[in-house]
């Protein structure tokens, strides 16, 4: 649930997906991955807001902004589940969830 | 024999140790908590819950967010500036990240963990899941990835320390062990000790936890003095700070100390250290047990009391511990049923030779084992692993809280108290239904097990013992012992480190001041240059002003002059004697870029010393002298 500010930043804009990809070329070049990211993110109609801080091949997609109804949110979930699920890229996949975190 | 002027020094009850005597105070080291009036590390900040660099902490409702400042001022409060109270560290850098402000994610934690983490060299983590005896929660799978990444590739190589605050669900039966931070191989769990030596009220026993450190207790005994904020109520001090969260940066700073002595101990280093150094005290209720290799735990206080002398002199001397070796058994497939108490379910692995020849594993570390078991009363359960020496850990214990109906899935539970003890031979699971009464038996579906350690034989423990007994005496401590360091590895980070906005709105501020500055100056210079030359002229009688041809005038080959200021209103003197140029003509700033006019001084207005260049630049016809 991170805000467009990329990975690093706040927390819930809308839902958003981790994702650990493979280089197709084989390659793990991270300006490889990065493309890959970039245009997969597109496939699923997301944005990719980058790497997750310095996990190679991990990235953090996002809805791009803007308000939507609860059915279309569920709808699009659906819809990038699919995508993910199906892409041979994807070697994991995660949508991300709120941890509760107390101070100790 | 040690004195600071920070009038809260004398309460520090904690801080009596002759390191500080030794001038060892964590120099050149960073750790990480939340960004005080220490000496800041903005490099190694960062502020998650609103993404910017400048982690300060905002005001809240529940006026919490002092939680961070205060842990930072355990470790690395400044001495001898009169105000408050001293760090255990006090010579280390401090940055913060703020994290726990706003909504958190894996995501967001995974950044978090790694987050400058080849300027960071410590990660003291007061936080995790709920206390509350019913909660069963860790790192995820990005979280997991980025402790791992973190040990493995964080400060140039030799892998970033993870100190996490073993929780305060003492009240509610709670176990660090359903902690996945705190049972963690990656993390060094610290639990909290009064300074009475007993388990404080909010505390949890564990068989995951490594050391304890002081932390407050009941009413009647003292608590942690630091720093405190001052925003709301806070009035930058307190001697308040208490709980497992307060415990946890007094580790973090002893470990800057260690790492200022030898920088190069790695992160099982550094765990190793505390295990051989840390120091059982008597206390009945502790149930001390002593195994195999002569170390003695307590799953209410870990192998002791952090001592920084001690973890200091160990570590000038120490050498490092070989690689990290281990093994794992295949998935015990059992589902068999869970009996209820006394009687119970033993599952038995052995560990042979063979198992071991591959990985080279001879002595253990961490013991973790991975359970699936179903259950329609999660806290009812009650987990115990024994090692080949016999060693006894509750793993699993139970909690009358937890009424989870889902049991366990692939839940890794770890103990340290198997530490040193030869890796070979049987190992027991011993499972079984402390609840009341259970109309639906409870089934271990499968379990694996995972042993940690290195190449180290037992004698190669007794001796490593032995060496730091030696040590303890100081001997080592001065300068002019020190065995050779390697320097580390270079490795790049994802972001290196941003200038804040205010730091960059300052920076363009002071720019724009000194451009405008600079421009003034050298304009009084020019123009003042062109006042003595006209002088020159004058001196021999009335000022004779060559009469410029309109051509030259164009083509700007000669030199103008002309009086500075005029005694009467320019538009007067337009009308009058048209070919005269006025002041405010020449000083207009489009002129001034052509650069072929001069300031010279009217014969009539020697009595204008103090006519100050800006009026002339701002074309202030009025000005008459």
């Amino acid at each position: 649930l991170a805000g467009t500010g990329g990975p690093d930043g706040q927390g819930p804009g809308g839902p958003s997906w981790a994702v650990h990809l493979e280089s197709l070329k084989g390659d793990g070049e991270e300006e490889t991955l990065e493309q890959q990211a970039d245009a997969l993110a597109q496939a699923a109609g997301l944005v990719n807001a980058g790497r997750i801080g310095e996990l190679q091949g991990h990235y953090l997609f996002v809805q791009p902004a803007g308000h939507r109804p609860a059915l279309e949110v569920e709808a699009i979930r659906q819809q990038v589940e699919a995508v993910l699920a199906g892409h041979e890229a994807v070697r994991w996949h995660s949508e991300q969830r709120l941890l509760r975190r107390a101070k100790r | 024999s040690v004195h600071f002027n920070d009038p809260k020094y004398p309460q520090q009850w904690h801080l009596v140790s002759p390191v500080l005597q030794c001038a060892v105070s964590g120099g050149g080291l960073l750790t990480i908590s939340l960004f005080s009036r220490l000496h800041p590390s903005p490099e190694g900040s960062y502020d998650l819950n609103s993404n910017d660099p400048d982690p300060m902490p905002h005001p809240d409702v529940e006026n919490g967010n002092h939680h961070g400042t205060r842990c930072a001022g355990e470790i690395a409060a400044v001495p001898n500036n009169s105000f408050c109270a001293v760090g255990v560290a006090y010579g280390s850098r401090i940055a913060g990240i703020r994290v726990l402000d706003g909504p958190l994610t894996d995501s967001m934690e995974a950044v978090a963990f790694n987050k400058h983490y080849q300027i960071n060299d410590i990660y003291s983590c007061s936080w995790g899941p709920d206390d509350d005896g019913k909660t069963v929660d860790g790192p995820h799978q990005l979280g997991k990835a980025a402790l791992q990444h973190g040990v493995i590739a964080g400060r140039q190589g030799f892998g970033s320390i993870f100190v996490v605050a073993s929780g305060n669900g003492g009240q509610h039966n709670d176990n660090c062990n359903y902690d996945g931070y705190a049972n963690s191989i990656y993390t060094v769990t610290i639990g909290a000790v009064d300074e009475e030596g007993h388990m404080p009220f909010y505390a949890e026993e564990c068989a995951s936890m490594l050391a304890v450190t002081f932390s407050g207790g009941d009413k009647m005994l003292r608590s942690i003095v630091t720093t405190d904020w001052d925003l709301q109520k806070g009035t930058g001090c307190t001697e308040g700070h208490t709980g497992t969260s307060a415990a946890a940066p007094l580790a973090a700073g002893m470990i800057a100390l260690m790492l200022q002595v030898r920088p190069c101990l790695t992160w099982r280093d550094v765990q190793h250290i505390i295990v051989f150094t840390a120091t059982r005290y008597e206390d009945r209720r502790a149930e001390w047990v002593t195994n195999e290799a002569g170390f003695s735990h307590s799953h209410q206080h870990g192998f002791g009391l952090l001592n920084a002398w001690r973890l200091v002199n160990a570590a000038k001397i120490w050498t490092s511990v070989p690689y990290l070796a281990s093994y794992v058994s295949p998935m015990l497939k059992e589902n068999k049923a869970i009996p209820q108490s006394p009687r119970s379910l033993e599952v038995l692995w052995n560990v042979s030779r063979m198992d071991l020849e591959m990985s080279g594993l001879k002595t253990l570390e961490h013991v973790a084992v991975t359970v699936s078991i179903t259950h329609p009363r999660r806290g009812s359960l009650e987990l115990k692993l024994f090692c080949p020496s016999g060693m006894m850990s509750l793993i699993g214990a139970p909690r009358s809280m937890d009424s989870d109906p889902n049991g366990f899935n692939d839940w890794t539970f770890s103990t340290v108290r198997c530490w040193g003890e030869r890796a070979r031979g049987t190992y027991r699971l011993v499972v079984r239904d402390v609840g009341d009464e259970s109309f639906q038996v409870g089934i271990l579906r499968q379990w694996q097990l995972t042993l940690y350690g290195s190449v180290w034989s037992p004698v190669d423990i007794r001796d490593r013992q032995r060496l730091l007994e030696s040590a303890m005496s100081g001997k080592y401590l001065h300068d002019d012992f020190a065995l050779p360091c390697p320097p580390g590895l270079k490795i790049p980070e994802e972001d290196g480190y941003t200038i804040t906005p205010n730091t960059l709105k300052t920076l363009v501020l002071v720019g724009c001041f000194t451009v405008f500055w600079t421009v003034y100056y050298m304009l009084e210079v020019y123009l003042s240059q062109r006042n003595v030359a006209s002088n020159q002229v004058c001196r021999s009688g009335p000022c004779h002003w060559p009469h410029r041809s309109r051509k030259a005038k164009e083509e700007g080959t000669e030199l103008e002059s002309v009086p500075l200021c005029s005694s009467k209103d320019p538009d007067e003197v337009e009308t009058e004697s048209r070919g005269l140029p006025t002041t405010s003509d020449l000083l207009v700033p489009d002129l001034l870029e052509q650069g072929d006019w001069s300031l010279s001084q009217n014969k009539s207005t020697l009595d204008c010393p103090h006519q100050h260049l800006d009026d002339l630049l701002h074309g202030k016809e009025e000005q008459i002298c």
